[in-house]
């Protein structure tokens, strides 16, 4: 199957959103 | 009325279930008593949730740990799926304590969780984070020491993502190496 990736970039903006 | 789409809602969904471990050193109790489960976690929000939530490594008592695996694998040599694998360690000098460690540290949790290495991603069990008064020690731990190939491939990318200078060597050592050296260092079987 496919692998869910996130990059360095998306993980950090998603730090602080609510 | 408000309408709230589904991406303001849905959390994203990681590739594996994650377990955050806490070690302390209490030398009172035995080491498995001394390891405790913080949390899993299988989102991205979930993942910051617990982390936003909890120290930083250097903040850290000495003698204390972290460990992110998956779920399932337990952070100890013992365990089947860390038996026959080791680790890309780094060592990091006393001054990277104030300047490197965290930053290393998220670095690495963020590698883990977002698949970093791809297909090679399947091979790694987790990673550890020893505060020691000596130096403190990051280190990636893989399944199988045997799967060069891999474990290359991880160590490159691992060593891009922290930024570390060409010059600056990391090295692959087996558990089984590590638990039976008799003297305070470990061969390398790779180094990148």
């Amino acid at each position: 199957g496919t692998r869910i990736i996130y990059d360095r970039k998306f993980l950090m903006e998603c730090r602080h959103s609510p | 009325s408000e309408t709230v789409t589904p991406a303001q809602y849905l959390k994203h969904p990681l590739q594996n279930r994650w377990a955050l471990w806490y070690f302390k050193n209490d030398k009172t109790k035995g080491w498995t008593e001394n390891l405790r489960l913080i949390a899993k976690f299988d989102t991205v929000e979930d993942f910051w949730a617990l982390y936003n939530h909890i120290q930083q490594p250097s903040k850290l008592l000495f003698g204390c740990d972290y460990c992110l695996f998956k779920d399932g694998i337990k952070p100890m040599w013992e365990d089947d799926k860390n038996k026959k694998g080791g680790r890309w360690l780094m060592t990091l000098n006393k001054q990277q304590r104030h300047n490197d460690l965290d930053r290393y540290w998220l670095e690495t949790l963020l590698c883990l969780i977002g698949e970093a290495f791809d297909e090679h991603s399947d091979e790694v069990c987790g990673a550890v984070v020893n505060v020691r008064p000596k130096g403190d020690k990051i280190a990636i731990w893989t399944g199988n020491c045997q799967n060069r190939e891999a474990i290359v491939s991880i160590g490159q990318l691992y060593k891009e993502r922290l930024g570390l200078s060409l010059k600056a060597l990391i090295g692959y050592q087996s558990h089984d190496d590590t638990s039976s050296k008799s003297g305070s260092t470990t061969k390398n079987l790779f180094s990148v």
